[in-house]
């Protein structure tokens, strides 16, 4: 299974908290604004 | 001239066969090519209008996709559900989570007796407590349990499903507009959620609906007060909707319809999350948002792992899918739960109507593709519903943040 999200966020201000290929669980950020 | 003419002597030559036979093969060679091409091409136009694709891949692809995918997830999801005997319930589920990596430790069920079957074990809760919501209320958070396959930012419109392997977002999320919430083609009512404070809080800033904004005024009567119609009242004030249809139709040529307004300092992002067959398979909102329509793709059940990811491109686009569209407090939020062969279904727990991987849905859409067919239209290719809620102001079914939403069963 797997869940792809689409999502609007502001340009400037997102980083992504995560790395590919990286094991997150339900709650773990993924990024943030 | 003609003295020249006159003068010159003519030879004739046998042209060699060899040459003749070349010629005659590159003429066919370049008839047979041109042919096919146009063939191929009007099938594939025939297919874009029935809804079907055509795979390219390796001979393991090609087997694939001979086989009765959803048939078979049906029967495993069937063989799944049978009753296992009390004193091999504990060795099976041991072997399972030994096999897969499942941490009994977290599983909400401390005895395992109480899973009838596999199934059951596979739709497991977890201890409450067991995944902590991180404390940034900012923070996008991971809808379930399994490996960031890819993220980053749609370029040009294109999610890339693993390195190299990109497909357009309209493929995955529809190719028009979902109908405004305010004017609902067919809604249905969720079951009732409370209000969420942090989105009526967005809400109560701005509105945006498919990457049109409008003020909240717009949404308020002429004095100032909130226009509150009863849930079931279906009669939205007319200048409303047409405003909102009108702007939708400005928008639609020069953007696609995902696409952010042209003056927000917005962009796109996507993160693809691969569920392995150990992992917990219910899935929980990553933000507090709106969820304003569901578009139910039913299409084929591939496997989904990160081999057939590489192999297979647009795999997600062929594959059974549910999108559910909203907006958030950024603007528009699209999440996709899509589903595998050894998976089988995908469950919503605010729209009990879903039914994926049944074969209603799958003669459903067959009689839709046909009908539009009939009036010489292309099938869009997915059954939409609209959310209805409580609340006009928020125009859908609302989510908190790390709510369960629902999940992915066996069969």
């Amino acid at each position: 299974s797997t869940i792809v999200l689409v999502f609007e966020a502001p340009k400037d201000g997102w980083k992504w908290e995560v790395k590919r290929g990286e094991r997150v669980k339900v709650g773990q950020a993924l990024g943030e604004v | 001239l003609r003295t020249a003419l006159n003068r010159t002597r003519i030879q004739w030559y046998t042209i060699p066969v060899g040459v003749g036979i070349a010629f005659l093969g590159s003429v066919q060679f370049y008839r047979v090519n041109a042919r096919e091409k146009a063939l191929r091409e009007e099938g594939e136009v025939e297919d874009a209008r029935r809804g079907r694709h055509r795979l390219s891949g390796p001979w393991q692809v090609q087997i694939m996709s001979t086989l009765p995918l959803k048939a078979l997830s049906r029967l495993w999801g069937r063989f799944n559900e049978l009753t296992i005997p009390y004193y091999l319930r504990v060795p099976g589920f041991k072997l399972y989570s030994y096999i897969f990596g499942v941490n009994l430790s977290e599983v909400a069920e401390a005895d395992l007796h109480t899973y009838p079957n596999l199934a059951s074990f596979f739709y497991r809760t977890l201890k409450p407590g067991s995944r902590p919501l991180d404390p940034n209320p900012n923070a996008v958070l991971s809808p379930a349990d399994g490996r960031v396959i890819q993220f980053g930012t749609i370029e040009a419109g294109e999610i890339e499903q693993v390195k190299g392997v990109t497909y357009s977002l309209s493929a995955l999320l529809g190719s028009r507009a979902p109908t405004p919430p305010s004017t609902p083609t067919h809604s249905r009512s969720p079951s009732p959620e409370p209000a969420n404070p942090d989105v009526v809080a967005a809400d109560e800033e701005f509105a945006r609906v498919n990457g049109i904004s409008y003020s909240l005024p717009n949404l308020l009567t002429g004095d100032g007060k909130k226009a509150s119609p009863p849930a079931s009242d279906q009669s939205i004030p007319s200048s409303l909707t047409s405003e909102v249809e009108v702007s939708a139709d400005l928008a639609r040529p020069t953007s696609p319809w995902w696409a952010p307004a042209a003056s927000t300092k917005t962009t796109l992002y996507y993160a693809v999350v691969y569920l392995a067959p150990g992992d917990y398979h219910r899935f929980h909102s990553p933000v507090a948002w709106v969820v304003q329509s569901r578009r139910h793709f039913a299409g084929e059940l591939f496997s989904v792992s990160p081999w057939l990811q590489r192999t297979l491109p647009g795999l997600f686009t062929l594959n059974e899918r549910v999108v559910l569209l909203g907006r958030w407090r950024w603007g528009f939020f699209s999440y996709t739960p899509v589903g595998a062969t050894n998976v089988g279904s995908i469950v919503l727990n605010f729209d009990r109507e879903l039914r994926t991987n049944s074969l209603l849905t799958d003669t459903a859409a067959d009689k839709a593709a046909a009908e539009a067919r009939e009036r010489g239209e292309a099938y869009a290719g997915f059954s939409e519903a609209q959310y209805a809620s409580a609340s006009e102001v928020l125009g859908g079914n609302a989510l908190r943040r790390g709510e369960e939403m629902g999940g992915f069963r066996l069969g």
